[in-house]
């Protein structure tokens, strides 16, 4: 038996929002901690991982770990039918083929209630281990969107280079080159405007604009983003989702023949 | 020229 109540339901249409693009299908994990998902897209090169954690429910029942496979396209469909207001509901029996998601409007007179099938899943699941990063850049979501967007306009990949200065995207093209460079900048009205590096050692990778431009989708949940870089390894792209979890996003990066 | 590399190259199988 599995029922999770979200008051702000929004979060869970907005966390479809920012996943179904990149990954099909996906087995979501139910347990004490929370409910989470972890899944790869189809050419393995990124990788979500997304925690709700139960405290942030306000009715958490699981009875016992439960993994449902879930089509995100049909999940987000479902989900759209969900006023942004709404109380979203997550039901799911033992041995079920089917989760049900109802919604109830903020003042209880509209209740629905969405029925969809479960699929069965094969997914690998990654240890993702414990990493010290040589930089870690906080800044706010829709800037990193903003920047992300305009250099896809001009090249296909960006160097992302952390150095004293600053952090700096790079990117080259047909037409032309760009070069983004922001500095730290704490000097501002709230924390969520400002632009924190910490950086232990210069580092400066690759990556496909494609995939971070897709990771943007979930700048709705979050007004800051934390890009944590390290040489040779995927960059983390996390959204904070406000007092229930994050939503990962791991690029593995492009590497010289 | 640089070739991209995946997610399963650096994080193993759990």
């Amino acid at each position: 038996m599995l029922e999770l109540r979200l008051v702000q339901g929004s979060l869970l249409k907005k966390v479809l929002e920012a996943t179904k693009d990149l990954v099909t299908d996906a087995n979501f994990d139910c347990s004490a901690t929370g409910f989470s998902l972890q899944a790869m897209d189809s050419s393995h090169v990124a990788l979500v991982a997304l925690l709700l954690r139960s405290e942030g429910f306000e009715h958490y029942r699981c009875d016992r770990n439960i993994s449902m496979g879930m089509n995100l396209n049909n999940m987000s469909k479902m989900l759209k039918c969900a006023g942004n207001d709404d109380i979203i509901t997550i039901k799911g029996d033992d041995g079920s083929d089917t989760v049900t998601f109802m919604f109830e409007s903020p003042n209880q007179d509209k209740i629905s209630d969405f029925e969809m099938k479960l699929m069965d899943i094969d997914s690998e699941h990654l240890g993702i281990p414990e990493a010290e990063y040589h930089a870690i850049v906080k800044m706010p979501s829709s800037e990193f969107q903003r920047i992300c967007k305009d250099l896809s306009s001009i090249g296909d990949t960006v160097v992302i280079s952390v150095t004293k200065e600053g952090v700096k995207f790079s990117t080259r093209g047909d037409i032309g080159t760009a070069n983004i460079v922001c500095r730290q900048n704490k000097t501002v009205d709230k924390p969520e405007e400002a632009t924190i590096i910490e950086m232990n050692e210069p580092v400066s990778l690759t990556f496909a604009l494609r995939y971070l431009n897709s990771f943007t989708k979930a700048t709705p949940l979050s007004e800051s983003v934390t890009v944590s870089l390290s040489s040779e390894l995927p960059v983390v792209v996390e959204y904070k989702i406000a007092d229930m979890g994050y939503i990962r996003f791991y690029l593995a990066p492009k590497i010289e023949d | 020229g640089s070739k991209q590399s995946t997610i399963t190259k650096f994080f193993g199988k759990f």
